[in-house]
């Protein structure tokens, strides 16, 4: 059968595969997972860039009846695309937990999660434990930090402090993690980044009706909330998925209806349809992972959650 | 509960999604 090339390139690997012409996304979605070794899937997605935008494959469509970008081979990204409400409760697989802490960290150092400056230090720190093991003063000796990102630009700049006074302060962190395995220090960082005020909420510029008020709105695990233009810490308004009976778009136009029926109808206007289709796609899928936490456990859940338990306590034995 | 009606609408009911999954 006749083959199409893509890329695929995840948090730290980049693989080539052949796809045939009727594949849908889902055969390639799956045929990724596969490929990492990776069961966890509902939390992730391939996404491409269309004229600027962010885009993800959908699963149900012929890949190349997608509107994607008509390059040989087709790069996509293999990411994240929803976020657990606990990462201790729902990242089950070691795989899962790494491939988050990767999407997460460099979030946080691409300034796209807003991080105070010693919570980054700690963050480092526990970096540091996973990417190099256990402190050991005789052999990480100053300057072995040099070549490695650590903190966000901003931070760096905000104080007057060179690179060694830098590497001093995290690794005074880092001497105090010894012990902790790899994926135990990747954990560690995840529940403290989990708590950040931007941590998994997708931002969308808004505008309200005629008077043209600039807002945002995020969509997250636990709901939609609206925020103003310049505040991206704390929701004016929150809608929990709990008390929402219908979200629907028209055009430009998107409307949340609240269950409580004498509650306001929200109604706002975003950029671009396809930005309105997006918004849509993410509401399901958040809700639906949010209901599905609120379910008994599937049975493949329940073996996965057996299985890393046990795996946890082997390693802990080994280690 | 997910109705697209034409391609410029879309509509999600959150009711009756928990509804069919319960």
């Amino acid at each position: 059968p006749k083959t199409f090339k893509v890329k695929v390139i995840t948090m730290d690997a980049e693989m080539e595969f052949s796809c045939e012409m009727k594949w849908k996304g889902k055969d390639l979605f799956d045929l990724v997972c596969r490929t990492l070794g990776l069961r966890e899937t509902w939390f992730f997605g391939l996404q491409y860039t269309i004229k600027g935008v962010r885009a993800w494959l959908k699963l149900e469509k012929k890949v190349l009846e997608q509107e994607i970008p008509k390059e040989d081979p087709i790069k996509f990204c293999f990411l994240a695309k929803f976020y657990p409400e606990k990462v201790e409760e729902e990242l089950l697989q070691e795989i899962t937990q790494h491939l988050f802490f990767l999407q997460v960290k460099k979030q946080i150092l691409d300034e796209e999660i807003y991080c105070s400056p010693e919570v980054t230090v700690l963050l480092a720190s526990y970096a540091v434990q996973a990417k190099y093991g256990d402190y050991d003063p005789n052999f990480h000796k100053p300057g072995f930090l040099a070549q490695d990102e650590l903190l966000p630009q901003r931070v760096l700049k905000q104080y007057q402090m060179t690179v060694h006074m830098w590497e001093e302060k995290i690794t005074a962190w880092y001497a105090e993690h010894r012990g902790i395995a790899r994926d135990e220090a990747e954990m560690n960082y995840l529940k403290i980044a989990q708590d950040l005020a931007m941590y998994g909420v997708n931002y969308f510029p808004i505008e309200q009706n005629k008077n043209h008020t600039d807002l945002l709105l995020g969509v997250d695990a636990k709901g939609i909330h609206v925020y103003s233009i310049n505040n991206r810490f704390s929701p004016n308004k929150s809608f929990e998925w709990s008390a929402i009976r219908n979200i629907s778009y028209s055009e430009k136009e998107l409307t949340i209806k609240p269950l409580d029926k004498k509650a306001e109808v929200f109604k706002f206007f975003s950029s671009q349809l396809k930005v309105n289709k997006l918004i849509l796609q993410l509401c399901i899928g958040n809700h639906d992972l949010f209901m599905k936490r609120r379910r008994v456990d599937s049975i493949e859940i329940q073996q996965m959650k057996a299985q890393a338990k046990e795996e946890k306590a082997r390693k802990k034995m080994e280690h | 509960y997910f109705a697209r009606k034409a391609n410029h609408k879309g509509s999600y009911s959150l009711v009756d999604a928990l509804k069919s999954k319960v």
